[in-house]
Formats: C-alpha cells, structure tokens, sequence
C-alpha cells in the first residue's frame, strides 16, 4: 500500500515522507533471482519523524559491524527496494565503492541527507541501499527516472559534496534496466 | 509545496534530544 502507516508524534518534528528500513541478507550459495530477493529482504520498520528516525536507527547495528554479504535500505514508504517496483522501473543508481571501514560513517551521511531533503530533486529520490560485501562496501541512491540528466547529475552533485568524497572517488551509474538485464548488482 | 528541509547539523543535534532517547 502506498499509503502512510505511521505518523508524527505530538511535537516530533515530521519528514517530507515517511522511510521504511530494511534488511537484506545475500545467500552466495544460490543464484539470484527476484524471488530468492523477496525472500531475504525483511521491512524493520518506518518512521515519519526525525525523533523516530533516530530512535530507530540508534537500534541498528552499523553497516560497517556487520558479518556477511548483507544489505540496508532506506526507502520511501510504499515503495520496495526491488527494480521491478512501478517507482524503481525506469530509475537507475549511482553507485560509490567504498574500502573498508568507511561504510558506517557515509551510509549515515547519505541518509541524513535523503531525509533531510538536500537533494531538491522533487519526487525523484526513491532510497539508498549500502551493500557490504567481503572485498568493499557500496553505497547506492535511487531514483526514478534514470533518462532525467539534470536529476541525476544533481543527485550526483549533492552526493560528492554531503560525503565530502575525493575527487578521485569513482561513481557509477547504472540503471536497473541495465541491472535486470545482466541480473547483477555487486 | 513547501518541502521539510533539515540539515545535517539540525538532525544530528536532535539525535541529542530527549525525546530522540
């Protein structure tokens, strides 16, 4: 449902939307596919308000404490973390490889950014995911439409400067169009 | 519309807050 579950408390101080965090854990034994993904991912919970949003993630393990292939969503009430929701189907993400040990402290950036509504991008941002993995971890935002430059040179923009990233840090972007078709992300 | 804006420096000092506890 696309509709809102969860409201601000009196004198909570609301966000633009309401966010729903999940959970994902990779199974490297099994071949991917939409249905082992939909499997994995878990819903944690939603916030509508900036005292709910950090009392939610004060629960979380950091990104970076985390043992595994595994994933965190933060994503826009109402729509699923999977390319093949109608928001997500003709989006795309940029994607910042991280080594490791930097995961924790940048995925919070980017969220607080997202929340906080730095992007001015309208309705365009669908979430962001960081995705740990063995080697290094990845950050990734998304939005809806992938076609849309100045969306997404924008979102790239905000990104480098919230993070504060090197200019040397490489970002990609990829549409899930792209993603779907090689049924690969990282 | 009018869109909710809050900046780093604004989240981060409400994580602070009591009722953020």
């Amino acid at each position: 449902s696309r509709g809102k579950t969860v409201s601000p408390g009196p004198g909570e101080h609301p966000l633009q939307y309401n966010y729903t965090f999940w959970y994902s854990r990779r199974s490297p034994s099994r071949p991917a596919s939409t249905q082992n993904y939909e499997q994995n991912i878990r819903r944690i919970g939603t916030v509508a308000s900036v005292e709910q949003f950090w009392k939610f993630y004060s629960h979380l393990v950091h990104p970076g404490d985390l043992s595994g292939p595994s994933d965190f969503h933060l994503f826009k009430e109402g729509i699923k973390p999977m390319w093949e929701d109608e928001c997500n189907r003709s989006g795309g993400k940029w994607i910042i490889r991280l080594r490791k040990g930097l995961a924790s402290r940048f995925w919070e950036n980017m969220i607080l950014a997202m929340v906080g509504e730095q992007f001015m991008v309208g309705e365009e941002i669908c979430g962001a995911v960081v995705s740990i993995r063995f080697q290094e971890d990845f950050l990734s935002i998304w939005n809806r439409t992938s076609s849309d430059q100045t969306t997404t040179s924008r979102i790239r923009d905000t990104l480098r400067r919230v993070l504060n990233l090197p200019a040397s840090t490489i970002m990609e972007y990829k549409t899930h169009n792209d993603s779907l078709r090689d049924n690969s992300s990282f | 519309g009018t869109r909710i804006i809050y900046d780093r420096k604004f989240l981060l000092d409400m994580r602070n807050s009591p009722i953020a506890q």
